[in-house]
């Protein structure tokens, strides 16, 4: 007889951790580290503030083999977290602030407190976080995670006024991890952020004592990312109804077009009417459920939507992409190509893309290693199941004579509202066919310009042999 | 300022249903059909009942393109869902009969529930389910789903006598699709199943009216999988907890262990205890934190627990899966390897493949054709993340001298009471470096009786030339 239960959503994570990156001691260490790294990075970005993070990671005792256990400790100078938030924010699966229609590298509302879980788990030890929004107060809670009840459990509170305006977060807890296995991955972690946001400052102190530091270069902030409003070709019907549903009842269809959809006007909207002759002034308390199901499948079908503005997004950007690499692998040569907007499912997106050659570009000679970003995330993981993969495996790359006795680097970012990642262990991306096509532009676009130099380095070599 | 927001699982699933299959209309048409048919499948074999299962799709209204709204009916002979749970059990994510340790298609509670939610997203028409356990009853549903709450909501209920003891599910709901994208994998999903479980008895009737059956032509089933306990390498240190605080807490330790934990007998606990230097007779209530994270950093030291049994698992079994390659590919050789039961962290896992060779295996002459299965599942996507894949490409093929002038297929089955899928669209397997491993040695088994059977089809057909 078939035993039936119901799982709360830190108890399905808990069990299924490996699906958000929480697989071995060395793995696990390395996912703990990039989601409050992420976490920290947007808190300040979303501010318009130039990223400090500090993060010290010490060995506090040895298991068996590799394994350690570990405490980590986080600062950052970010947005910190509002004190009636706090708990949720880190305690609390899928409670998170990136709900909304904007660019943010965090996008599930499950990393950060997934990471302080898996710590729990495997330490038993309770969560020090202490945060100000720049108030008046410090808050200090240590906590843990009710697994059953998907809820934190306040072990103290503490409030402290904030005498000097400090304004951020900091995180302590305790994880088992291997840094023997996870240290590469980390190091690579922060020194590819470098690359892609030269703006940040970074101190890193590993087990060993060893300090990495990467300074700030460049004193320009990306722009800060926008909330938007849906796009009428990224609804469905069940969302239809929930916006009609959330909009005062005396709207005409007409109001609630323009004041709910993202770059509909007046003029837009009467067009739409015309095309789909639906009486524009009919008010959403009058429309029933066919008439909501005609209007979706004419949204459907209208071709005049204005395409989702790139405006929102929150590219790199050339000049700091350009300096970021040159900074942190010395190239030889580089190039950076930023296309326009495109969008995939109401949802816009940009590829932004580098080449950079020779230098401490690492590989083979000749060879091409794949460096894959997302909203600034550096992805390390999956290459195998990624849409720049799949795009970089379907060029012939024979077709573009090049230079081949050092290493070429090719940094793709893609930048969206909605990145489009296969699983919530954010290293892979889905071969959507709008951006699969924008990578290719992207990729056949620098190597040609590779060509082109490639060709101009041997005429000069072969000049100087004349 | 940030907007906080807490979203139930059918909300986060609803927002992400990308995560799970569901992307574009032929790939959401795809993922609806498995999840229904992998319901109905696990319904059959976990209670040892050869399955007989219909489906029916057809296109209810061409929408433009290629999309189209589809009405799906699937009806199965198996254990049916008891009444009071059937709207928990399609209507609420995380509600499921699957989350004990035990070998099933099913695993994360969400796979039908999102099927019908996609659905209702799609079209906004309620969901109809038939179910009866054999008994007196059979009911019937009209439904949907709460997305915000995370509920079924009742439109009506039937209840009717059972008069001829009948016992299966029903269910039949409408979805946006695109038949002519997922035709070609709704096909080869059903012909690999009928490969590896000829047992089942198919018929599947598409929009165009075409009937595909696929006949029983085997009436034994694979052994009815086991639940089974958890292992001690298979827990962490809030699992173990949790198992104290839910045992009686007048048990001793030793008790506790050989009660709890799979293949821990008398011998064993007391080999343990003595490893561990802990008194075996301390009782569970006089436990404190410090002792339960003693005993379980012990837990992961001591080699002495014996590794997981293989006997809970459900292999095809190597006569059964001959039986249905050759019905479905008709091939001039197959060779079929069940491997010995292994393991990793504490969950047990068998490796069984096989090799064909020539009549209709698809694919180039002289390549390899990759057939996936989990848990009887065959995997039709993300062959490029999966670790079958990641194992053939590191194979040098090159040292296996075989015949070249036609397709071979290689054929993957990993049975577990824990796959360990990438993402809850069960569509790759990671690569744990010990089922890694185990599928090296298999496939290489294979390469080289092939290897062999390609010299003795040379030498015959040279000693025919002389
Ligand atoms: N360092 C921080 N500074 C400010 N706010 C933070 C910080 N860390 C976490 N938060 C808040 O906690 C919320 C939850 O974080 P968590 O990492 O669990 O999910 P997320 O970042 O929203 O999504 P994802 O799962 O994609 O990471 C965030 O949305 C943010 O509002
Ligand atoms: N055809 C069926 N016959 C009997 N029980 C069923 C059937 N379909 C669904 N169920 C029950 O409903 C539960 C939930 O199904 P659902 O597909 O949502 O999740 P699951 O199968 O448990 O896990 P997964 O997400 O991996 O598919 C199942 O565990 C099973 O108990
Ligand atoms: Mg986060
Ligand atoms: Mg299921």
């Amino acid at each position: 007889v078939e035993s039936y239960q119901e799982l709360s959503p830190s108890e399905f994570f808990y069990r299924n951790k490996q699906l958000a990156g929480f697989t071995n001691p060395a793995r696990s260490l390395y996912t703990a580290f990039r989601e409050l790294f992420e976490n920290s990075m947007d808190a300040c970005e979303l501010m318009g503030v130039l990223p400090q993070i500090i993060i010290i990671l010490r060995e506090i005792k040895r298991l068996s083999g590799v394994r350690g256990i570990y405490k980590l400790y986080i600062q950052d100078n970010g947005s910190g977290i509002p004190e009636r938030h706090i708990l949720n924010a880190l305690g609390k699966i899928f409670y998170s602030s990136k709900y909304v229609i904007r660019q943010s590298r965090g996008t599930f509302g499950l990393g950060g407190t997934l990471a302080l879980l898996y710590g729990q788990i495997t330490t038993g030890r309770p969560i020090k976080v202490v945060s100000s929004i720049g108030g008046r107060y410090i808050y200090q809670y240590i906590f843990s995670i009710d697994i059953n009840k998907n809820e934190p459990i306040i072990h103290s509170k503490k409030r402290v006024l904030n005498k000097l305006g400090w304004r951020g977060t900091i995180i302590e807890f305790y994880l088992e991890g291997n840094y023997i296995g996870a240290s590469r991955y980390i190091i690579n972690y922060l020194k590819y952020t470098a690359a892609i946001s030269p703006y940040a400052e970074i101190l890193y102190v590993d087990p060993f004592g060893t300090l990495y530091y990467f300074p700030r270069t460049i004193t320009m902030l990306p722009p800060i990312p926008k909330e938007t409003k849906p796009h009428p070709h990224g609804i469905d019907l069940e969302m239809l109804k929930i916006l009609i549903k959330s909009s005062p009842p005396e709207w005409t269809i007409r109001e609630f077009l323009v004041n709910t959809f993202h770059r509909v006007g007046y003029n837009t909207a009467d067009k739409f009417f015309r095309f789909a002759r639906i009486y524009p002034a009919t008010r959403l308390s009058e429309l029933n459920d066919d008439l909501i199901k005609r209007l979706y499948n004419k949204f459907r079908e209208f071709g005049g939507f204005r395409s989702p503005s790139g405006d929102v997004l929150s590219p790199i950007g050339e000049k700091i992409f350009r300096e970021g690499i040159i900074k942190e692998f010395h190239p030889e040569y580089v190039d950076v190509v930023s296309r326009p907007p495109s969008s995939y499912s109401g949802y816009p997106f940009r590829i932004e893309a580098a080449l950079a050659y020779g230098g401490d570009i690492p590989g083979e000679p000749g060879g091409i290693t794949l460096f894959r970003y997302a909203n600034k995330i550096p992805l390390l993981f999956d290459e195998g199941s990624d849409v720049s993969s799949k795009v970089l495996n379907n060029i012939n790359l024979s077709s573009y004579k090049r230079l081949s006795d050092k290493p070429i680097g090719l940094f793709i970012h893609i930048v969206s509202t909605k990145v489009p990642f296969k699983s919530v262990g954010k290293e892979a991306i889905a071969d959507i066919p709008e951006i699969e096509h924008e990578v290719e532009l992207a990729i056949r676009f620098l190597l040609r310009r590779f060509t082109k130099y490639s060709r101009s380095v041997v005429r000069r070599i072969e000049a100087r042999k004349r």
